[in-house]
């Protein structure tokens, strides 16, 4: 469980770059 | 009263994200038909003037006069039923506070609402949802898991990249809202303006430097405000990172990323 509380904030960061890169290429 | 004739929700066409609500709505007063329109929008949108939104308008009204009486049966439409207690239209409902407001204990800061600045913004709980009893529970355990992160973790483990803390306002022994700094602009919607370019590295790094400090640098303090011994280098997960949740603000010409809304926020290994 401790492991996939710390993956949700990278996934969730991950997702963020993704939307970033796509509005800023 | 006035009832509501139609509802629109506008989003981005390729973001999806949310941009406007308006409700279009009719009332009669002395004898007089009125028609009008409210609008909520997200900052940054262009505002639609009345000369654009008033053919949407004149549809509304036209299809809801024409609908026959029996399919008038949404609360809320015109000629509809009674809306109930709490529905968009309908009578106020009141809570009890102490189903709503987490409890301000001793130790927290209080934060005098004479004493707020344009630099601030009061963080309040959204009751939009509070009729239903479970979500009503739902919310307030969510504003008392926040409240007492800032007060017990954050507001003694400040980072650039975290929204800065300054107390809470108390209203009868409850928190009815966090003091926080006021922030500009949501990365979401600094995203819709592609004119002003963006430093995407430096946006990412910014908020993986929070969630580091977040995830490896915490301590905890007791119930009296002293560094609790057992709880150094605490890990955290905030658990909500999204484009809604990051804000951006400026220090000089250099756009700096600070992390909000910790009311999913728990020590690592404790069940959401």
């Amino acid at each position: 469980a401790a492991e996939s509380c710390l993956r949700n904030d990278e996934r969730g960061l991950q997702l963020v770059e993704e939307e970033l890169r796509k509005a800023f290429p | 009263a006035a009832v509501v004739l139609a509802a629109m929700q506008g989003v981005d066409p390729e973001t999806k994200a949310y941009l406007h609500t308006t409700i279009i709505f009719y009332h009669e007063k002395d004898g007089v038909e009125h028609h009008g329109f409210l609008r909520r929008s997200c900052a940054d949108v262009p505002s639609w003037n009345l000369d654009a939104l008033r053919p949407v308008v004149d549809v509304a009204i036209a299809q809801s006069h024409n609908k026959p009486q029996a399919d008038r049966s949404q609360p809320g439409e015109l000629d509809g039923p009674q809306v109930s207690p709490g529905e968009l239209n309908g009578p106020q409902v009141y809570f009890n506070p102490v189903e709503v407001f987490p409890a301000f204990r001793p130790g927290f800061t209080e934060f005098k609402p004479a004493n707020i600045t344009p630099e601030l913004y009061i963080k309040r709980p959204q009751l939009l949802f509070s009729m239903d009893p479970v979500e009503r529970e739902k919310r307030k355990s969510y504003a008392e898991s926040e409240v007492l992160l800032f007060e017990t973790v954050l507001q003694h483990n400040e980072h650039d990249n975290i929204v800065k803390y300054h107390g809470c306002i108390v209203v009868d022994g409850r928190v009815t809202g966090l003091v926080l700094e006021k922030l500009p602009e949501m990365l979401l919607m600094r995203c819709l303006d592609t004119t002003r370019p963006l430093n995407v590295d430096d946006i990412i790094a910014q908020v993986q430097s929070a969630l580091d400090h977040l995830h490896t640098k915490l301590h905890v303090r007791d119930k009296d405000g002293d560094k609790d011994a057992a709880m150094v280098h605490v890990p955290f997960c905030h658990n909500d990172i999204n484009m809604q949740n990051i804000m951006i603000t400026k220090n000089g010409d250099r756009e700096v990323a600070k992390l909000v809304d910790f009311d999913s926020c728990v020590r690592e290994g404790l069940p959401l």
